[in-house]
């Protein structure tokens, strides 16, 4: 699962 | 997606500086919405994607005018006594969650977490209200179903990553609290669908 700074969801 | 909300926010926007009135809508769910885009977009300063960072500015920014329109510029047209929705306990909701469940035990992580959990059960003091009231103006359903669609949009998006990019890209918290949002607004919805988009008032049965 991506981290916090690595999502492109917003 | 990202222009669902972006309609939303227009559509709420402009319901409040058209009729000069907020009536309908309800104060605490708009502050949850604040807190939710606050504490989800701490990593602001280093948003990798210029795309991400503007829609995160315009976020907070869209939010934090709506709650001024409510708190100062038409605050007589907001009446809290309809809008009693107990908010501790979303709160508590999702703090507890959020707490059990990071993906890692890091602040920003834990707030991450947080802001997904709230944001899905942030309508429910508006759909309180809403109860309450039995009926709404017809902007005011088209702004709730902007803002449900928007995270229920989400579900066929992250289908479609999982067999495009993979069961890696996927964010279980995310998905959940998003699946849990869209069973919050399904009655609304199904309203929405048999009233409104007919051109009858929104009223509840």
């Amino acid at each position: 699962e991506a981290k916090v700074d690595e999502k492109d969801e917003l | 997606n990202i222009f669902r909300v972006l309609a939303s926010i227009f559509i709420l926007l402009h319901k409040i500086v058209q009729l000069k009135s907020c009536s309908g809508i309800s104060f605490k769910s708009q502050m949850l919405y604040l807190l939710v885009y606050i504490t989800r977009y701490l990593d602001l300063p280093w948003t990798r994607s210029s795309y991400n960072f503007i829609f995160k500015v315009l976020f907070i920014s869209s939010q934090c005018y709506i709650i001024y329109l409510m708190a100062r510029a038409y605050k007589p047209t907001n009446d809290p006594n309809l809008d009693t929705f107990r908010v501790e306990f979303l709160l508590g909701f999702a703090f507890i969650l959020a707490i059990l469940f990071p993906v890692q035990y890091t602040f920003l992580e834990i707030a991450w977490a947080f802001s997904i959990w709230l944001e899905s059960v942030a309508i429910l003091p508006q759909l309180f209200m809403l109860q309450r009231t039995g009926e709404a103006e017809a902007i005011t359903a088209h702004y709730l179903f902007a803002l449900g669609t928007y995270r229920a949009l989400y579900i066929p998006n992250w289908i479609y990553r999982y067999y495009t990019e993979g069961p890696r890209k996927v964010d279980t918290i995310a998905v959940v609290a998003g699946v849990l949002q869209t069973l919050l607004y399904s009655d609304f919805f199904w309203i929405y669908y048999t009233k409104v988009v007919r051109g009858e008032k929104f009223k509840l049965p």
